[in-house]
């Protein structure tokens, strides 16, 4: 799991 | 990028200029939600703040900027060039039940306690129910004219392919965000009763008519 959103999905 | 995100994204495009040449065309939004397009308009404006602290791609970026533009162009034709056609009598889902849970939320369950991932967390959850208050709508009438159809269908497809998207991130990058994941699944559940509707009506032709 990530820590922080992944910001290239829209 | 996979191809399942690249066409949940396309999907997700044509589905807004699907409803901005229908309202722009017709030069009237009778049927269409202005509460649900105003959410879409929050939920852009509080996940692309990214757009000042990030840089992706052009193509990030381009759509970033597309969808923020056609949502609030979304919202002025609803509330005001075209606020005459506007069927606010039947668009009367409480919004608060909605946004107040979400944000409340994406308080307590988030990546990161910093206010742009609150922001972005809230954005995510939010999109998952936003569109309510147009089902509440289409249900409250009983019918959606066929192009409105159109439009719900391309809006489900593009979360359904996102649910590909991660699937395939999952098993080839070893990547995955549960809250985008949960909220999606969400998303897309919603929006099955619809998509058998579209699939069994639509799709044969008739225009989408709820029994009473």
């Amino acid at each position: 799991e990530t820590d922080v959103s992944d910001h290239d999905e829209l | 990028m996979n191809i399942f995100r690249f066409l949940g994204d396309l999907s997700h495009l044509i589905a807004i200029v699907i409803l901005l040449l229908k309202i722009w065309k017709s030069r009237s939004c009778a049927g269409i939600s202005g509460k649900s397009q105003a959410l879409f308009a929050v939920v852009f404006t509080t996940r692309y703040l990214d757009l000042f602290t990030n840089f992706i791609s052009f193509y990030n970026t381009g759509m970033k900027v597309v969808y923020i533009a056609c949502s609030y162009a979304m919202v002025w034709m609803i509330y005001s060039k075209f606020k005459a056609t506007y069927d606010g009598n039947h668009d009367t889902f409480r919004v608060e039940f909605l946004v107040a849970p979400t944000a409340i939320l994406a308080f307590l369950v988030n990546h990161d306690f910093t206010p742009l991932e609150i922001l972005w967390t809230f954005s995510i959850y939010l999109e998952s129910v936003a569109i309510l208050p147009q089902l509440f709508m289409v249900s409250k009438t009983g019918e959606a004219e066929t192009i409105t159809s159109h439009y719900l269908f391309a809006l489900g497809v593009y979360r359904t392919l996102y649910l590909f998207n991660w699937i395939w991130r999952y098993q080839f990058e070893g990547f995955f965000d549960l809250i985008a994941i949960v909220a999606g699944l969400v998303q897309t559940i919603l929006y099955c009763d619809f998509f058998y509707l579209y699939i069994t009506k639509v799709l044969k032709g008739k225009k989408l008519s709820l029994p009473a």
